[in-house]
């Protein structure tokens, strides 16, 4: 799965999410993160979310738009909600990761597997890539 | 620090020791490409929603990531891929499923959003609209990577190993709550 949430220099969030799913998948299931909600979730007034991973645990708890609901009724960060919201889904016994971005350029990329291939640009154009914790 | 474009390739089991230094650098060079690619767009005051959907092209296109080119294997054989796109402006968004030739599904994805008046489609519909909307298609075989055919092949055996050998793990399989880590790429 790959996935992009961006800001532009109008203050619109955007998100999008593309994959292959799992290999060995049978019965047209669809999953994984492009469920909107799910996967993929984008609000001006919030973040815009990107998510990856056993897409069955992010479709029940509509991990994209929780992280949205979380920021906007409980005023909670950018990386406190991802977290909370990451730990849901530890604690259902699924794994993977997201990147998340605020409407101010705050971001989270949390993930709980042994590496989450990420990276991000700031303003002023200094690149991070990582792969590990 | 103010963030303007974040990306992610996938999470998973990434075993350190099985990544050679070449491969680390393939992966940091294409991550690095797409970060370039949409900050550029950013940077000339283009919109988020154009600067993730070319961002997306770059991941797309690469045979690293389990997405379009590289994509994993179904049981039967096929690369079906699944895309979405929203725009945090309008909430208008959109998303295509189980689709097998459409070259970036992402652009596809954003298509249904910006040229039909629902937010999902799937299979082979969604291929009709996207040809009709003039979306690029290509032959399934362009999504072919060796090591995604032999890692369904090696999915394949291990299900033939495990059938009737336990029945708890042949019913959680069925209700898709086996967790093989085969699914991130």
């Amino acid at each position: 799965t790959v996935g992009c949430v961006a800001l532009d220099q109008q203050g619109n969030l955007a998100a999008g999410t593309s994959t292959g799913g799992m290999t060995n998948k049978k019965f047209g299931r669809i999953g994984d993160s492009p469920v909107i909600g799910a996967g993929t979730y984008a609000n001006n007034e919030s973040v815009a979310v990107s998510c990856t991973g056993w897409g069955e645990f992010y479709i029940r708890h509509v991990v994209a738009h929780d992280i949205a609901a979380l920021m906007s009724y409980k005023q909670l960060s950018v990386e406190e909600a991802a977290a909370a919201v990451m730990a849901k889904v530890a604690n259902a016994g699924g794994d993977g990761g997201l990147i998340a971005l605020d409407k101010a350029g705050n971001m989270a990329m949390p993930f709980n597997t042994e590496g989450m291939y990420r990276g991000a640009v700031d303003r002023h154009g200094n690149i991070e890539v990582k792969i590990y914790k | 620090k103010q963030y303007t474009l974040v990306i992610h390739g996938g999470a998973g089991t990434i075993v350190k020791t099985a990544m050679t230094s070449a491969k680390e650098a393939a992966y940091e060079e294409v991550l690095t490409k797409a970060l370039q690619t949409g900050y550029h767009i950013l940077q000339e005051g283009g919109a988020a929603l154009d600067a993730v959907e070319a961002t997306i092209h770059v991941l797309e296109d690469s045979p690293l990531f389990n997405a379009a080119k590289g994509a994993v294997f179904t049981n039967n054989g096929r690369n079906e891929l699944d895309a979405s796109i929203m725009d945090g402006r309008t909430l208008n968004a959109g998303a295509v499923a189980g689709v097998t030739n459409i070259r970036n599904p992402i652009t596809a994805a954003r298509a249904v959003m910006e040229k039909s008046e629902h937010v999902m489609l799937s299979g082979k519909g969604a291929e009709n609209f996207a040809q009709q909307v003039g979306v690029t298609l290509v032959d399934p075989s362009y999504f072919y990577t060796q090591d995604r055919w032999d890692a369904l092949q090696r999915a394949l055996k291990k299900d033939s190993t495990a059938a009737g050998e336990n029945v708890d793990n042949r019913q959680a399989a069925k209700a898709g709550t086996v967790n093989r880590d085969d699914k991130f790429g």
